[in-house]
This record gives structure tokens, C-alpha cells and sequence, in this order.
């Protein structure tokens, strides 16, 4: 059990340096064990270093900036155990347009081994979209999925084009 | 192997039966506030067995049924189903369709059934677990749900690791 | 004292539900005492129909939903006693497009007899400004403005010109 | 009455003395994440009195001073000025403008000033209540407490209430 958690950690751990800097350029983030003596019970602390800036309190950090060392967190554990599905929903609200798309692109990254689903209110992400779903409530307090919108082709990455 | 189908029938706000057929790539979902796009979130990760009323922002089990509405009377019963394409044999089923779904009455009873064969929780779990999919609800981010990696105590953050190791 | 709360609540109620019908049109909302009796501890709460749904707890809406609850009940309490300036930190980001105009028509009416400073990265709430402040982090972990712009004039509501 | 000038001074990343020139209707801040934006708003609730270094997001008083970065030491010292425009004469003073300033060192202690003279936090809140601002702090939004608002406990939500009565 232990030998599972600490393999799993390490890899972990890994994996969030690469992905932090994706997400911050030129920064730096790593995850450490609350007591590296006890690998049965210790937590986990995140130090994360934007680019430019001194390592600070997580508190400290902008909006944004919690927003994409949670991602660094999260992708991490997906790219070192990875899962045949992910779910996000409105994950990347907080992001401006440039994180907005450095996000996308681990986005992408999940999706050559695995299924994503994402709910969003950004213009980006949909662009991103394989496929779009248009949900809708009615004036009767039901809703439906009332679009479905397939890219014409995976490698034209533009807007889906309507297939039905 | 990966989702094809998602079914909603009666669960939260899709009181009508409602197909979402997924593809193996990005699939995304947009709409306007309130329009039920969180609720199909809620759907799949009922379906995965999650056991936590408040993880699907409810109270009790009961509130994942259609209530009703102004205009509409409530149901009585909620059931989503997840069908698995299993066509790459992933799972050890010699199927190229594997199909989950889980049923809710207002007693807050909740069965299981895989293939229509009724099963318990502990069997949904085993499978998913074959599939990969396991108990990795770390893969399901809900709406809102990023500061709480942040917030969480460095404890929890380490059960997150352990749930997916 | 007793008296300048139980004024205040009264005033607030009523434009709470003015408010609320502006940012769920053919929605009805309320704001009730715990405990009608105890005018002088007792809490308040906040009881929200979304047009064409049922009276629920407020855990079960969206995401959007609740951010509209909130500004509803802050927007009274502005309404009901005014103050001379209003500062807004990205609130609207939850918002899809309707809500947001919505939103923001409000905040025009706000601007009638007071100062508001918003932040925020949405476009629409740009278009808003009748003057815009960009800030950037130079390399060296340090905040600047480095530009302002005040549209021409404040009857054409389009985007803000270059003045200096 | 309204705010023309704030100026921070080794107020969080603003090691050097900024400016921002404010008008009297809409202003709106933009700017990539983590540019500075939300610091400017706690430069302002800081300056008209906010107590509680939480609500700055900072564990001590002394987050609030320039903390060096990379490439540059730390300052001893935070100064945010905030100037207001007193043409209407709403604030009982003879002056066309008045401008309040807090400082703090690394000590933990925080000075405030109402034209350049010491004062204590007491007169500055009794300026800005002759103004209408008073503890008006509920009109000051910060980033993610929309939330709180309905997580509160309804005696919470009272006190929002009260501060505005
Ligand atoms: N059991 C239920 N019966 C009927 N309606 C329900 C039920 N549970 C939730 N709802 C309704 O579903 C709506 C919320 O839907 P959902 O959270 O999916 O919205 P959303 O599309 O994610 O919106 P947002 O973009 O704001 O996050 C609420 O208005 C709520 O009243
Ligand atoms: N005392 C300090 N000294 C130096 N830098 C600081 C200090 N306090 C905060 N910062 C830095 O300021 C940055 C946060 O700025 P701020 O919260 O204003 O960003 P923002 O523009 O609001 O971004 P977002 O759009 O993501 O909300 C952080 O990167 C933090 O490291
Ligand atoms: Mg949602
Ligand atoms: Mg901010």
C-alpha cells in the first residue's frame, strides 16, 4: 500500500513540474510530502513559483493563478495515472486568453488516449470542440439537448460544421 | 473503449428521456445559465456510483429526481444509463457494448444494473475498475470544484493521489 | 437600533425584489427574517424562483444562478442605501451573455449617482467603461498601469478612443 | 464626491509609485492574470481602513509590502493615497479634495493620514461615514465572494445589512 502510494506520488510529483511549466512559463511548481520520513500518513504541500515572481503563500496568488496551479495539480495526476474519461466542467473561467489556450493544449494532450467532456461558456474551448452539444431549458422547467454539431474533419481544427 | 451513450430519464432537470451521443475525441456542452449542462455532469457521475448527496449539490438522494416545475408535476423515479463501447475489449465482457445504469425511487432506494441484469454497487465499481475508470472520480472536476485542491488540507490532497494511484 | 435595522430590511426586501425580477425576468425572489418575531438577532434568508421552476434550495441551482442570487441581494442593498462608490472584482464571471447584459444595465443605473470601479475580463463589461485601465507584470515581479483610455463621449456608448 | 486619484506605493507588486487617475462614472481595470488588478482593489479597501489582513488574502499585515520578487529585494514599507474629490463640499471640509493615506511597515503597524497630518483609523472612518462611504465595505466586492453571500449564515447576511443601514 505504501509502495502503491509512493510510486504513485513520485510520478506524480514529476509530472507536476512539467505541467506547471506549461501552464507558467519560465515558472517553476513542485509538490512535496508534508513528512517525507512518513510516506503512511503525510500530506501533500504545492509550492508554486509564477515566472519572475518569489515563491509566496497559495493565498497570495491571483485568481487566476490558484486556478491553473489546481490545474497543475489535477493534470498531473491525469498524465501519471491516466483515465479513459475525464470530465471538466467551466474549469477555466478564472483564465485569461492566453493561459486560456496553454490550457487547451493539455487539453488536447488528454485527448489522444482518452474521451473529454467539458462544459464551458468560452468561445476558445468550443472551438476546441470534436464534438458541440447545445442544452437548453424550456419554459416549462425541462431541459433538452437541443444541437449536436460534429467537425467536419479531426485534422481542420475551425469550427464545427453542422452534420445533421 | 469510451462513452457513447449518456441516457437521462427523469434525473434532475431532464424530465424526458434524453440521449447525449459522445464522441471519442472533445466533446464539448454549452448553453445559457441554469439550462442543465452541470446536471448532465451530475448524471454521468451518478451513474459511476458517487454516494454523496452533497457532491451532487443536493441534500439527499431524493433531490436528483425531476421535482417538477411551475408548470409540471414532479416524477417519481430518476435513471441514467452509460453505455460503454467496448470495442476494444478493455473490459472482460464479450460484448462490444456494455451498458450501466443506475435507478432512483423518492424512498431513496438506488439499484444497479449492468445490462439490464440487476447488480450491486460493489459489481458497477468492479467493472469500472476494469476498465480503468475504477473509483477515478478524480477525473470528474465539478463546477467550482478547483479551489477546493487548494484549499484542501495537505491531507486530502494526498487522498486525491491514492484515489487514482 | 432596533429600528434602523428593521427600516433597512424593509427597504432592502423591496428592491431585492425588484432586483431579482430585473436578472430573472418572471422569476420571483425573497428576502425573509429567520424569525419574524426577533427583530433583533435574528438572520436572514434568501428564497429564490427562477422563472418557470420551483421554489428549491438554493444549493441546487447553477453556477450562474447562484452568482445572479448574490448580486441580487448585494444590488438591493446598494439600491436600498446608496454609497458614493462601488468596487467590483471580477463578480460577473459566471454570467453567460444575457445575464450579463443584464447585469451590466444595472450597473449603468448605479453609475447615475455614484463612482464604480469594476475589474474584470469579460469584453462586454469593457464596452461598458467610460474609462479603461490596463495593468501588466513586467518581468521583474512588478504591477504598472500602462494605459488609459476615456471614450470620446459619454452619449456614444461604444468602445473607448484613445484621448491621450 | 467621488475618488480622483489612488496611488500605491510599494502597496504588493506595485513596488513603484502608480498612480490611476479615476473619473466619475464607470472605470474598468483589465490585464492579464495575475497582473495586479485584484491588488488594486485591496489597495483601495486597505487604505479606507480594512482590518483584517485575511480579507487581503495575506496571513499578516506585512503581506501587504512588496515582497521582492526574482529579480528584486524586498521594501520596508506600503503606501496607498487615496485622493477624493470634494467639489460638492459633502465631507465638512473647507477643501475642494481631501486625501486620506495609510502606511505600514514591516513592524506590523499601520499610520493613517488625512492631509498629510497623523490621524487615527477612528477619524478616517468618521470622514468617510460624513461622506456616505462610512464602514460601507459590503460595496466593495472582492474576486470569488459572490459565493459567500449564499454560504452565509442568515445572521451573517444581517450583518451585511447592518454595516449598510
Ligand atoms: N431535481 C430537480 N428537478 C427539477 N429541476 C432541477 C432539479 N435539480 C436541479 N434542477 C434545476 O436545474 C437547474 C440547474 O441546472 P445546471 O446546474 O445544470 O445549470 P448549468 O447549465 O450548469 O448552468 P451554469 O452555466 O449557470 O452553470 C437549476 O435551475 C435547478 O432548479
Ligand atoms: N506583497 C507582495 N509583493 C510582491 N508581489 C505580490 C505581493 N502580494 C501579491 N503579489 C503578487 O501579485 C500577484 C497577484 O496579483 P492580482 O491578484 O492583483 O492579480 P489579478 O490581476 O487580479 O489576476 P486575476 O485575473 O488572475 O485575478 C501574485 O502573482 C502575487 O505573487
Ligand atoms: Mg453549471
Ligand atoms: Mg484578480
Amino acid at each position: 500500500i505504501v509502495q502503491v502510494f509512493s510510486e504513485a506520488f513520485e510520478d506524480v510529483a514529476r509530472e507536476f513540474e512539467v505541467v506547471f511549466e506549461r501552464l507558467f512559463p519560465g515558472g517553476r511548481g513542485r509538490l512535496e510530502l508534508s513528512d517525507p520520513q512518513d510516506l503512511l500518513g503525510g500530506g501533500i504541500e504545492i509550492e508554486a513559483r509564477p515566472p519572475g515572481k518569489r515563491v509566496k503563500k497559495l493565498s497570495l496568488l491571483s485568481g487566476g493563478e490558484r486556478s491553473l496551479v489546481a490545474l497543475a495539480f489535477l493534470f498531473a495526476i491525469f498524465r501519471a495515472r491516466p483515465s479513459p474519461f475525464y470530465l471538466l466542467d467551466e474549469v477555466e473561467a478564472a483564465l485569461d486568453d492566453v493561459n486560456l489556450q496553454r490550457f487547451i493544449s493539455l487539453v488536447h494532450e488528454l485527448e489522444e488516449r482518452a474521451q473529454v467532456l467539458i462544459v464551458t461558456h468560452q468561445k476558445r474551448t468550443m472551438e476546441a470542440a470534436d464534438v458541440l452539444y447545445g442544452v437548453t431549458m424550456r419554459a416549462d422547467g425541462v431541459s433538452e439537448v437541443i444541437a449536436r454539431r460534429m467537425r467536419e474533419s479531426r485534422e481542420s481544427r475551425e469550427s464545427p460544421v453542422l452534420t445533421e | 473503449m469510451f462513452v457513447r451513450f449518456l441516457r437521462l430519464s427523469g434525473f434532475k432537470s431532464f424530465a424526458h428521456p434524453t440521449v447525449l451521443e459522445l464522441e471519442r475525441g472533445i466533446n464539448v456542452i454549452v448553453g445559457p445559465n441554469g439550462s442543465g449542462k452541470s446536471n448532465i455532469a451530475d448524471g454521468l457521475s451518478w451513474v459511476l456510483g458517487s454516494q454523496a448527496p452533497s457532491s451532487l449539490r443536493g441534500a439527499s438522494m431524493e433531490d436528483v429526481i425531476f421535482a417538477g416545475s411551475a408548470e409540471r408535476v414532479g416524477l417519481g423515479v430518476a435513471e441514467v444509463e452509460l453505455t460503454l463501447d467496448n470495442g476494444s475489449h478493455t473490459l472482460p465482457l464479450d460484448l462490444s457494448e456494455v451498458t450501466i445504469s443506475r435507478f432512483a425511487d423518492r424512498t431513496g432506494n438506488s439499484e444497479y444494473r449492468i445490462n439490464a441484469a440487476p447488480c450491486r454497487l460493489l459489481d458497477v465499481q468492479e467493472l469500472l475498475s476494469d476498465a480503468g475508470v475504477g473509483r477515478s472520480l478524480h477525473s470528474l472536476v465539478g463546477q467550482g470544484q478547483l479551489d477546493q485542491v487548494l484549499h484542501a488540507q495537505p491531507l486530502e490532497r494526498r487522498a486525491f493521489i491514492e484515489e487514482a494511484a
